[in-house]
């Protein structure tokens, strides 16, 4: 389905690459350009921060993994992955799909409001305060301005999730030669937009690394704080795959 | 994979 000048195989990953962040992400592309979500009403805020922490945590946790799964289904579609052995798969995908997540929100974030996209409507960090986590959902907005103010086409939004998943650095693979060839293809692609594209200065306003892996530990370190204050409501109530990658 | 059932059981699944 590629144009024939499409030749150059940095290209033809790029678009396969794009074709996938495309088909996996919500909301999808051509609901962002010129969106018309509402923002949440007073009221409306009211009644989320009433609700009680338990409940709000849970609700989120369906909401973040309906997020993951739809990072699993774009990892599934990654050129490449599916050849990994399936134990390097899990691996990647419990240490990269909420990164993805949480580089993926930067989609539905406006930057005029400082809202994010939550169950429909525009949301701000208060919306959230029942969570009784208030520096991770701060830090999570900051990344999401951070990461919008930079404008990423959805190529190299695409891109960059493939590279946080495909990481060859992560511990516990069995075959990382495997991984950094996946790796270094996919770096070689980023590489060659940014120059066709003129957005090399990109690479240097990105969050580091650390940043995301800082705010993953983060959000964990909470799921166990949540743990200890309302024991028995995860393993009861929160969706089976959020338990098996967080808790 | 016996930690990741559910994460096993969603790359196993042919739905892609």
């Amino acid at each position: 389905a590629c144009p024939q000048a499409l030749r150059v195989p940095s290209e033809l990953l790029t678009q396969s690459v794009l074709l996938s962040h495309r088909a996996t992400c919500h909301p999808r592309a051509e609901d962002l350009q010129g969106h018309r979500w509402a923002t949440f009403s007073r009221e409306e805020i009211c009644a989320y921060q009433s609700q009680p922490t338990a409940e709000m945590w849970q609700r989120c946790a369906r909401r973040v993994t309906e997020a993951i799964e739809r990072v699993v289904e774009f990892a599934k579609r990654l050129r490449g992955f599916l050849e990994l052995s399936q134990h390097d798969q899990i691996v990647l995908l419990k240490a990269g799909a909420m990164e993805v997540v949480l580089v993926r929100m930067c989609r539905a974030f406006d930057a005029a409001t400082r809202t994010v996209l939550f169950e429909g409507k525009l949301a701000g960090p208060e919306l959230f305060r029942s969570l009784g986590c208030p520096e991770l959902v701060a830090s999570i907005f900051d990344l999401a301005q951070g990461l919008s103010a930079l404008r990423c086409s959805e190529s190299e939004l695409g891109l960059l999730s493939a590279l946080l998943l495909v990481n060859a650095g992560r511990p516990w693979l069995q075959d990382r030669p495997r991984v950094a060839r996946l790796q270094g293809h996919l770096d070689v692609a980023f590489r060659v937009l940014l120059r066709r594209t003129r957005r090399e200065g990109l690479l240097a306003r990105l969050p580091s690394p650390g940043r995301l892996r800082a705010l993953c530990s983060q959000h964990l370190e909470q799921v166990q704080a949540f743990r200890r204050l309302h024991p028995g409501v995860v393993s009861a109530a929160f969706p089976p795959l959020y338990r098996e990658l967080f808790a | 994979q016996e930690k990741h059932r559910i994460l096993h059981k969603l790359l196993q699944n042919g739905n892609s």
